[in-house]
């Protein structure tokens, strides 16, 4: 019996198309290639099973999944220009609401046009009350407004919808760090939750989205929205490696309904299918 | 950034003045992890680097050009060469009015974009109709109607018809005898796998008969960018490309799978949210924003 000891280039090969191709970037696939590399050399009687041996690698990159232990008070969701933030908000919304939540959404995308009317759409169809200013109103206002209001409409969650934004643009990233103190003037830390949306056919600069918003106002966790694309999202891999972030939802779709909790070893099972 | 990496990897070479065929595999190498660090397509990366290296290894370091030098030229050379003109125009009709269709996946901009174009045509004085068939996304009928106040456009309201093809009928029926120069139809975004979407796509084409097909492909798309490019180019056909949110730091790479692959110009460049923030495409300007 010839037991398998080297591994040839053209599995080296496939293995770094399969990685690449599901955007895991370029220094994780390096990074996973270099050590099934190593532990074919190292280890007697490696079978062929070297995605085994990836999946299990692979695990050890994503942060173990944990239960919401403090309950939620406010939720501030962002992202960059049309990753899906509006839409993933409504799925929330009635989830929450679906769990016995007082949910109550504040449409602070004041900017572009009929974000707001997008929203109300929304709050309409699934009967969960809004808050909303005048368009060009400061983000921080209608935020403002949310929070004194939540008591008075016996609402015990606030979701904020804000507007897309590109991390490069300072003064955009400025207004997100001011909507954060404002909101830390009323709730604590604890009772705060910041939430990023990434759209899962990001490439590279899903890393780079994420690093910046850390920066500036702390993510909590991500939401992985357009999952249902042939995209893979492999980018999380890499935010979670640098940032330690976890992923708590797929987007899945459209509707509503379409928001799957993430599980860690489906996730892995979905990038090699 | 590539530049770096080939520093590091000339270093060598400087003293000898000679490119050993090494030299020229870490060269390739360091090239073909900046194509993939910007989003290139994966197998259109392997292709351009065995084309990169069969010119390369076909060359004699010349005693006036460094090694370094005579390598950069090449890998721009490739790109231009594949990037291709700018200043391809848009699709005109011959006589009457030209209809546009904007498709692409969701939020990928193409309400916006239609915005854009339309602002662009008004000031070159073309009059121009705005037209929403997206009739799912809530507010989107909303959106486009604010955009054409916006580019000084006209709008086509849809008074709540729900069928993407009878509004296009309607349309029709509504420009008889107006004197518009442009008719530009925004579309519901749909993924590169939704074939009963892609098959509304192809009926509204159809009844529509479009001049010209642009298609909106955001920049930060990743590996999966040129399956969509080419899911959207096999269902309906796909005349024109308009590389979107080039405004942050992204590099673009999917402009290079999609020129390479599929043949399509890029004519337009989306870099930023206003409606002035449409520019005609420069294809030197991306090549060197996709090697880093
Ligand atoms: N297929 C699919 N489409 C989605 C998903 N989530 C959102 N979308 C679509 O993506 C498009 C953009 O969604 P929005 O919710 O408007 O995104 P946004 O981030 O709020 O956009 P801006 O506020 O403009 O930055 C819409 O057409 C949504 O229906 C998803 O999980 N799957
Ligand atoms: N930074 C930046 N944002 C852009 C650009 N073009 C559009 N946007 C923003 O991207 C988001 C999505 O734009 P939309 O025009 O709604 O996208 P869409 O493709 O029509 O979305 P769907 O109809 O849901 O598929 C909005 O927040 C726009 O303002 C651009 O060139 N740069
Ligand atoms: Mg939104
Ligand atoms: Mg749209």
């Amino acid at each position: 019996i010839v037991l398998k000891n080297t591994i040839d280039e053209d599995e080296i090969e496939e293995l770094e198309e399969i990685l690449i191709t599901a955007d895991m970037g370029v220094p994780i696939t390096m990074e996973l290639i270099d050590s099934v590399r190593a532990k074919v050399k190292a280890s007697k009687d490696m079978t062929d099973d070297i995605y085994g041996f990836l999946r299990e690698s692979l695990r050890t990159y994503l942060p173990d999944e944990w239960k919401e232990t403090n309950k939620v008070k406010v939720l501030l969701v962002f992202g960059v220009n049309g990753s899906g933030k509006t839409t993933t908000i409504a799925k929330l919304a009635k989830k929450y609401k679906d769990e016995g939540r007082k949910v109550l959404l504040a449409a602070a995308d004041t900017f572009r046009a009929a974000a707001v009317e997008q929203l109300r759409v929304w709050s309409k169809r699934l009967e969960i009350p809004m808050i909303e200013k005048a368009d060009g109103a400061d983000p921080s206002s209608v935020i403002y407004e949310a929070l004194e209001g939540m008591k008075a409409r016996g609402c015990d969650l606030l979701i904020i919808d804000t507007a897309g934004r590109l991390h490069t643009n300072k003064n955009l990233m400025d207004e997100m760090s001011k909507m954060k103190r404002t909101i830390a003037q009323h709730v604590s830390s604890s009772e705060l939750r910041t939430q990023m949306i990434l759209d899962a056919t990001t490439g590279n600069n899903g890393l780079m989205q994420a690093r910046q918003f850390d920066k500036t106002i702390g993510i909590d966790e991500l939401i992985l929205a357009k999952f249902d694309s042939s995209a893979k999202g492999g980018f999380i891999f890499s935010i979670a490696r640098e940032l330690k972030l976890p992923v708590k939802y797929l987007g899945i779709g459209e509707g509503v309904d379409d928001l799957l909790p993430f599980s860690r070893d489906d996730f892995i099972e979905a990038l090699f299918e | 950034s590539l530049g770096d990496k080939f520093n590091n990897v000339f270093r060598y070479i400087r003293g000898t003045g000679k490119m050993s065929e090494k030299n020229i595999d870490e060269a390739v190498r360091s090239v073909k992890m900046a194509l993939l660090e910007a989003d290139v397509d994966y197998k259109v990366v392997k292709d351009f680097v065995a084309d990169v290296k069969k010119r390369v290894i076909g060359q004699e370091v010349t005693k006036n050009i460094l090694p370094e030098q005579q390598f950069v030229k090449i890998i721009h050379e490739e790109l231009t060469e594949i990037m291709g003109k700018s200043n391809i125009d848009l699709t005109c009709a011959n006589i009457g009015t030209t209809y546009l269709m904007v498709v692409g996946i969701q939020g990928s901009g193409k309400t916006t974009a239609c915005g854009k174009l339309a602002f662009l045509l008004q000031s070159q004085k073309k009059k121009v109709l705005l037209v929403s068939t997206d009739i799912r996304r809530p507010a989107a009928i909303t959106q486009l109607k604010i955009l054409a106040k916006k580019a000084n456009a006209s709008f086509f309201d849809p008074e709540g018809e729900k069928d993407p093809c009878k509004i296009v009928k309607n349309v029709s029926e509504y420009v008889r005898h107006k004197d518009y120069d442009y008719v530009i139809f925004d579309t519901a975004g749909r993924l590169e796998l939704d074939e009963p979407l892609m098959k509304e796509l192809t009926q509204i084409k159809i009844i529509l008969k479009p001049h010209e097909i642009l298609f909106v492909a955001d920049s930060m798309m990743g590996q999966s960018a040129l399956k969509v490019a080419r899911s959207f180019d096999e269902n309906i056909g796909v005349d024109g490309v308009i590389l979107n949110k080039l405004d942050g730091d992204t590099r673009g790479g999917v402009a290079l799978s999609v020129k390479k692959v599929l043949g399509k110009p890029i004519k337009f460049m989306g870099l930023g949210e206003k409606l002035v923030d449409l520019e005609v495409f420069h294809p030197e300007r991306l090549a060197s924003r996709i090697l880093g």
